[in-house]
């Protein structure tokens, strides 16, 4: 304690302009920590890439006004195996770290085509899992016809995030060729790489204030 | 209440920016660029501290009046916000995800004598 002017809020002594502005960026960085509720700021090993990130936000923009206390994430693929047909046969692996306190209610799978697609083939996409491996015991969450060349949202079932107890989610794409055009998977081509990669968004209600507190009887 | 003067000593609402450049923290939060961080602050005489609309709330505007009139000595009031709002926030978590989140009562409107 040093002599001179007190805090006429709290009766302390009263902090050199420094010190109080250190003190207001260390309450800043406890306030925002504590609101987002983690424990110290996020080290981040894989940042994505500049134009990838830039190109997903666009994507959520929207006309509709936003709804207060909704948390949107945008997850990207952070990984793809391709097996048997490498045009159209993968596995998006996608690294959720959110806790998702309330079921989401929308969840959608952006994927960009190649344009050299023949026909309208349809993707359907099975969730993946340690257990789900086994060839028949998968879980079919969509079929989607794809209509357009370029980025496509697929809307998929909430079941889609039940998965999720490691915080890891797999997808796995099939392609099936349109009735009549048996070639066209052939001539689908997913693009994975580069500024296409394939990106997740959910979106869930933010935890209500309070809403861990025992109802009262 | 009013925001703060230039030697303001009454209970007053403190105007602060805090840029997340200064906190080194602009490689994880994307969006804004910063926030207002305000703050409550001065001094909340008794006869401050029991008047309608200056007081946090009617409770306290009851219970200052209470204390201004006790023979007993009691705690001084304090200047606290009365009204905040929620910041919207674009980060990046610990996976890369792009997380878009409102995080309530984080930028003070209004301060009062509780």
């Amino acid at each position: 304690q040093r002599a001179g002017p007190r805090c006429p809020s709290c009766g302390l002594p009263t902090l050199q302009p420094q010190e109080e502005r250190a003190l207001v960026l260390e309450l800043a960085k406890q306030q925002i920590l504590e609101g987002l509720q983690l424990t110290s700021r996020p080290s981040i090993s894989h940042p994505p890439h500049p134009a990838v990130l830039a190109r997903a936000l666009r994507r959520l923009q929207s006309k509709k006004v936003a709804q207060m206390n909704q948390v949107e994430t945008i997850s990207f693929a952070a990984e793809t195996d391709s097996f048997s047909t490498p045009a159209c046969g993968s596995i998006l692996s996608f690294h959720l770290s959110t806790p998702l306190h309330l079921p989401p209610y929308h969840i959608r799978l952006w994927l960009h085509l190649q344009p050299t697609l023949a026909g309208t083939p349809s993707i359907q996409i099975f969730q993946w899992g340690l257990e789900r491996e086994v060839q028949g015991n998968q879980t079919l969450l969509a079929e989607h016809r794809m209509t357009t060349q370029g980025w496509n949202a697929l809307t998929l079932p909430s079941q889609a995030l039940e998965s999720t107890g490691s915080g890891v989610l797999k997808f796995k794409l099939v392609c099936r060729p349109h009735v009549g055009n048996a070639t066209a998977a052939r001539h689908l081509l997913l693009d994975t790489a580069g500024h296409h990669q394939p990106f997740l968004v959910i979106k869930t209600q933010a935890r209500a204030p309070g809403g861990d507190r025992a109802k009262r009887r | 209440t009013p925001t703060c003067e230039p030697g303001s000593l009454l209970c007053c609402k403190r105007d602060h920016y805090v840029d997340f450049h200064e906190l080194g923290w602009q490689d994880w939060i994307l969006q804004p660029e910063g926030y207002q961080l305000n703050y409550c602050s001065g001094q909340c005489p008794p006869h401050l501290a029991g008047s309608p609309g200056i007081t946090a709330s009617f409770h306290s505007a009851v219970f200052n009046l209470l204390k201004a009139n006790s023979p007993w000595p009691s705690g001084p009031s304090c200047c606290v916000p009365t009204a905040r709002r929620p910041l919207s926030l674009l980060y990046l978590d610990q996976n890369g995800n792009v997380v878009k989140t409102d995080v309530p009562d984080m930028v003070v409107e209004a301060c009062g004598c509780s």
